[in-house]
């Protein structure tokens, strides 16, 4: 489903010269589990913006479904984005003016359904994530994991084939992280497509891959001296 | 130094009123390191932020260092909080048009230090977090355990007496959150007093004494079934 091929992303500031991500390939099949870990600061949402479409790359090929998507115009990218993909981010990105209920309503309003079948689809994803009782609480009158389950509603109320959650469990207790993961493990086997990073190696070992980056590479733990 | 009694917090929305904190007591002396845990949404953040004088509660007293905070006025509280008080805050609320040398310097420019005075203090806080080649980039810039990072160091750069973290090592991956727990075991070995809330247990056993919330109230755990 996912095809990388040396991947390279360099941000430039008028200062420094960041190689985000260095000839990475990886390759991701349909319906596959995957944890994505490393230090602070070696890649981990930058691979996941690329694979998200939600940032470019300056070097390499992106294969989605066999189709390259260098060829993609904004309009088809973000058509394919809302249709196939659930976005979890590391810092949730909640509109802050917004409550949760519109909050979580706001990928199917791109899709034209209708507004009584959103508002079923919206109160079942708030109710897996547990926060019924919050359905108008704005951000801001939100716990900072009540936010995180926000965000995991929203990228999931749309039943996307493909679901990149960016550290979905950090502000949780580790009842709740384990909620979540039961969550993306359940649509895992319903066959979607998911791409966790997490630096906590106990939730990644319940994805049926580990990736490892190191300064925006993938390598090979197997080759890695243990000392 | 800390003695908060019967401390109450109810949240009002227009549909929902939360008891965020109920009955609260605790009592902090100075110099202790003490971990605050609980599941989400159970008063964590709300506690910190009234000890922090970031917010105000509806009932009880809060004693800080002898005197009562109620009697404070705006302009006092803001003084006290700059003077004495370190947050490392939960969604680390660094300022997205300031770069991270200025983000550091806030606290310091409420002071009257002199600018070269500001300068060694904001780089040397800046190095302990491993940042000083990210001087120049703004928060967007940075991966997000980076900008947990620059929040950590804004809250020590001005060597405060009392240091609130909430959550913060949960951008960290394992190494990082190892060195921001020694950074705080030595501030707190100087006479520093540190609470700290997180759900991390391997963390929470690093400090002294672990305070349990559930539900707004402070928990004995060795009171609770282990079933
Ligand atoms: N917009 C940007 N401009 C400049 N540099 C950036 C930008 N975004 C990220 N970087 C840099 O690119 C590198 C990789 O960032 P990235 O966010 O992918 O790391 P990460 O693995 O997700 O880190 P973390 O675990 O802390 O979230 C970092 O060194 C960061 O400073
Ligand atoms: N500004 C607010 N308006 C309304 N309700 C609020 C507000 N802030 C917090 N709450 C509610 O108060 C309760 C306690 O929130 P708090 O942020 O203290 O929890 P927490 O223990 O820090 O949670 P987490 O571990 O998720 O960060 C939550 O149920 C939350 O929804
Ligand atoms: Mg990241
Ligand atoms: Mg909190």
């Amino acid at each position: 489903i996912i095809e990388l091929k040396d991947i390279n992303k360099v941000y430039r500031t008028q200062h420094v010269e960041t190689h985000a991500l260095e000839e990475l390939s990886l390759e991701v099949a349909k319906g596959e589990f995957i944890s994505v870990m490393g230090p602070s600061g070696s890649g981990k949402t930058t691979l996941l913006n690329i694979i998200g479409l939600l940032d470019t790359f300056d070097g390499g090929s992106y294969l989605l479904d066999g189709d390259s998507v260098a060829q993609l115009g904004d309009r088809q990218m973000s058509r394919l984005r809302n249709a196939k993909i659930g976005f979890i981010f590391q810092s949730f990105n909640l509109i802050p003016d917004l409550n949760v209920f519109d909050n979580v309503e706001m990928p199917l309003r791109y899709r034209g359904m209708k507004a009584k079948q959103r508002r079923e689809a919206v109160c079942e994803a708030v109710a897996t994530v547990g926060l019924t009782s919050r359905l108008k609480h704005r951000p801001a009158q939100l716990s900072g994991g009540q936010q995180q389950r926000v965000a995991v509603a929203r990228a999931l109320v749309g039943q996307p084939n493909l679901v990149l959650a960016d550290e979905p469990t950090g502000n949780l207790d580790s009842a709740m992280a384990t909620d979540i993961m039961d969550l993306l493990g359940q649509i895992n086997e319903k066959g979607t497509t998911v791409i966790m990073v997490t630096h906590d190696s106990e939730l990644a070992r319940r994805s049926k891959r580990q990736i490892h980056l190191l300064d925006g590479k993938v390598i090979d733990l197997t080759m890695v001296d243990p000392h």
